[in-house]
This record gives C-alpha cells, sequence and structure tokens, in this order.
C-alpha cells in the first residue's frame, strides 16, 4: 500500500514543512 | 471530568482545522454575505470573464514547475485549464487535510498502511464537506475566497466538466441547512477520518475507538451549541451516507475525463488516491 502512495505517504511522514508536490 | 476532556479535544481540533485550513466557514459567509472588509470577490459568469480572472486561479504557492508544465503542455482549451488548476488546488488541499489528520491525537500511533487507507478512502469526503460553505445557491468561491464562480456558469461547460459541480451544489444547499460552525466542521471531519470501514484496514480497533470518542465531543457539543436544532447529531451523521455516493460519482468522472478528454493529465497525488477507491 505505501509503495503506490508515495506521495501520501511522505505527506503522512513529513513533519509539517511544505512539502513538493 | 469527562465531557471536560471532549471539550478539550473540540477545542485542540479546532486550533488545527484553523491552522491548516486557509479559509474558514466564518470567512466565507462573511465574503458570500458582503460583510467584510476586503474586496467583494470577482466574478466569473462566462468565458469572458473566466479568461480575465483566469490569473488570480493559482494555487497560494504556484510552483514554477507547475508553470512550466502548464505552459508546456498543449492544453489550449480555457476548461482543461482551469480544471488543471482545480487539480492543484485539490493536491494542496490534500496535504492540509493530511496535516489535520496528524493532528488528530492517536491518529500517527495507528499502523502507517492504516494512516494511508483512512486518507485515500476520507480525503475527497472531506474535500466535498470543506467545499460547502464556499458555496450557496448561485455559486461558489474559489481561489481562497478571491473569486465567486456562479453555478450557471459551471453547468454551461461542455461535458462531462458541466456535470462536476452540480451534484456538490445540490449537497451543499442541504449541508448548509444544518448551520454547522467551523468547530463543528472540525469535529466532523476528523470523524470522516476515522471510518473503521474503509476497505483493507488492518487493525480496525484502534480507529473504531478513536472514532468513538470524537464522536462523543461532537455529540456534546451539537447539544450544547445546537440546543434547538433537534436530532442535528443524527442528522450531521447521516450526511455521511450521501458522501459516500458524491465520491464513487466524482472518481466516475473523472475516469471519463481520462478516456475522452486526450490531453487530460491527473495531479501524481490524486492519480494515488483515485487508483482503485471503489
Amino acid at each position: 500500500l505505501k509503495e503506490k502512495h508515495k506521495i501520501l505517504h511522505r505527506l503522512l511522514q513529513n513533519s509539517s514543512s511544505p512539502v513538493d508536490l | 471530568p469527562e465531557s471536560a476532556d471532549l471539550r478539550a479535544l473540540a477545542r485542540h481540533l479546532y486550533e488545527s482545522y484553523l491552522k491548516y485550513f486557509p479559509l474558514t466557514k466564518a470567512k466565507a459567509r462573511a465574503i458570500l454575505s458582503g460583510k467584510t472588509s476586503d474586496s467583494a470577490p470577482f466574478v466569473i459568469h462566462d468565458m469572458k470573464s473566466l479568461l480575465e480572472g483566469e490569473q488570480m486561479i493559482n494555487s497560494r504557492q504556484m510552483p514554477a514547475q507547475e508553470l512550466r508544465r502548464a505552459e508546456m503542455s498543449v492544453m489550449h482549451e480555457v476548461e482543461l485549464r482551469f480544471f488543471h488548476s482545480c487539480q492543484s488546488r485539490s493536491a494542496e488541499a490534500v496535504s492540509e487535510v493530511t496535516e489535520f489528520a496528524k493532528s488528530i491525537p492517536g491518529f500517527v500511533s495507528l499502523d502507517l498502511n492504516d494512516q494511508v487507507t483512512l486518507l485515500k478512502y476520507g480525503v475527497i469526503e472531506v474535500l466535498i464537506i470543506m467545499i460547502a460553505p464556499l458555496m450557496n445557491k448561485d455559486g461558489t468561491l474559489i481561489s481562497y475566497g478571491q473569486i465567486f464562480m456562479t453555478r450557471e456558469f459551471l453547468k454551461s461547460l461542455r461535458k462531462p466538466f458541466c456535470e462536476m459541480m452540480e451534484p456538490k451544489f445540490e449537497f451543499s444547499v442541504r449541508f448548509n441547512a444544518l448551520e454547522l460552525d467551523d468547530s463543528d466542521m472540525a469535529l466532523f471531519l476528523a470523524v470522516i477520518i476515522l471510518s473503521g470501514d474503509r476497505p483493507g484496514l488492518l487493525n480496525v480497533k484502534p480507529i473504531e475507538d478513536l472514532q468513538e470518542t470524537v464522536l462523543h465531543a461532537l455529540e456534546l457539543q451539537l447539544k450544547t451549541s445546537h440546543p434547538d436544532s433537534l436530532q442535528l447529531f443524527a442528522k450531521v451523521l447521516q450526511k455521511m451516507t450521501d458522501l459516500r455516493q458524491l465520491v464513487t460519482d466524482h472518481v466516475q468522472l473523472i475516469q471519463l475525463l481520462k478516456e475522452t478528454e486526450v490531453d487530460w493529465c491527473l495531479h501524481p497525488l490524486l492519480q494515488e488516491i483515485m487508483r482503485d477507491l471503489y
């Protein structure tokens, strides 16, 4: 699941810093 | 003591909501009713005003690569350009909802796969609820409240673009009649995110436990802040059924766009969310 949802996963793992979408 | 805990939870979620969501219901309603010191929103009601307002329809932090991508692509048509902007804003909104979800006490302690699942299935429902306060029966605020786009204009776009927003307007008019405020909304969004019946969840019990606490907080708050609104808690929860149908229909329309519009490209984050959703 994590493999198929890399951006979502990254958003969950990162702190509230702006994420390059 | 228990009700004090529930009130503290409600306060915490309201603070997160204010922190992560740029346009609150209070502000949106002030703009829509003209009771704000800010200038009135620019109205888009036809193709000419869409072209004029187009520069304003950018996301808050339009990344350079996004601009380049828009320039390089062969999207000549105004509908496609407009929906491209909508996608950028939606992707941004997904990241805001993710931050809000992470602020729900206990959420980040859940299995990481389950966090992904909850967001994948919950985020479009949350976005539909969040757009409701921006809408009235005649149109919707977009672009952080700087623009008001009329419902008639959205209906006049060519198929299937014209079919995308009308179901959301119909839902919003009914949902807005419940007159929830921003602090009620914060709790309701958390309830939606913490749905233990999403497909593929690995460990349902801790999710249901968290949701039950938030449900208690929502019930208590609605009883206190809307004492005259009969059965409001039940009415709010009933909206969750409508939401699932709205999301299913929305994903089908996006699928249709992918098949019929050669120049259509879906934002990678939205692709992740919509792939194998229902």
